[in-house]
């Protein structure tokens, strides 16, 4: 029930998705702050489709030349591919402070035994200015075949643009500069080079009370 | 690219990408 309605191909499934900073209060204990997040959803059949969006609307907003959106795309297959509008959490105070934890944590699960690669890009303007690669290895859970990838650190890059963002003085101002900042993750069949999932990411800024919110759309080609 | 650019609210996108869901 979950393909159509969440981020899953016929090959993997995300479960959870989360960017977040964890800053100790004690020797003991700490704050946890979601800057994003998607929680384990488990759809049923008389749960709705995702709406669609039409991946040429947003082929600029990501690298176009080899290894682009639109050729990634027309590879396919196209059930691997998702649209994430995250509405991320912005409401904390940011102080400069070595003990701090930036990070992301993501999982996946398959029904095959496989060597995975995520390709992280993030992109200004649609080009991409820096690029995280991870590999992941199956471990067999529960009849399936789960991946994690636990708390990776957050980069440099991704650090100074969160906390310039956390300057600008007016959310609209935040809004304007995140429309032109974008993710393009991409997870791969490390031995077959297949495409396991595709997902473009766009943000605003939070104006809810209740934290972090996101919409997810399959991206279509009609 | 023919919709280089344009901004986002000049897309054809759904009226839900401009909705931030309320939920808790």
């Amino acid at each position: 029930p979950w393909q159509g309605r969440s981020i899953a191909s016929s090959k993997l499934r995300m479960l959870e998705f989360s960017a977040f900073l964890e800053q100790p209060q004690d020797p003991e204990t700490f704050n946890k702050h979601l800057f994003v997040h998607i929680g384990q959803s488990n759809p049923s059949y008389s749960d709705p489709y995702l709406e669609s969006v039409d991946v040429r609307q947003i082929y600029d907003k990501f690298p176009e030349k080899k290894g682009g959106l639109k050729e990634l795309f027309d590879k396919g297959p196209h059930n691997a591919f998702f649209l994430v509008k995250f509405w991320a959490d912005l409401s904390l105070n940011l102080q400069d402070d070595s003990s701090f934890f930036y990070g992301v944590s993501s999982q996946y699960e398959s029904s095959e035994n496989m060597v995975i690669t995520s390709s992280t890009k993030v992109c200004s303007f649609g080009k991409q200015v820096v690029e995280k690669v991870e590999t992941e290895y199956a471990r067999f859970e529960n009849g399936r075949y789960m991946f994690r990838i636990h708390r990776s650190p957050l980069c440099e890059y991704m650090i100074n643009f969160i906390h310039k963002l956390k300057h600008l003085p007016e959310k609209y101002m935040m809004n304007s500069v995140l429309e032109n900042f974008t993710i393009l993750q991409v997870v791969t069949n490390r031995d077959t080079l297949e495409t396991l999932l595709c997902i473009a990411y766009v943000f605003e800024v939070s104006t809810s009370e209740h934290g972090a919110q996101h919409h997810i759309y399959r991206l279509v080609k009609d | 690219s023919a919709v280089e650019q344009v901004p986002m609210r000049k897309r054809l996108l759904p009226a839900s990408f401009w909705e931030e869901p309320k939920l808790t």
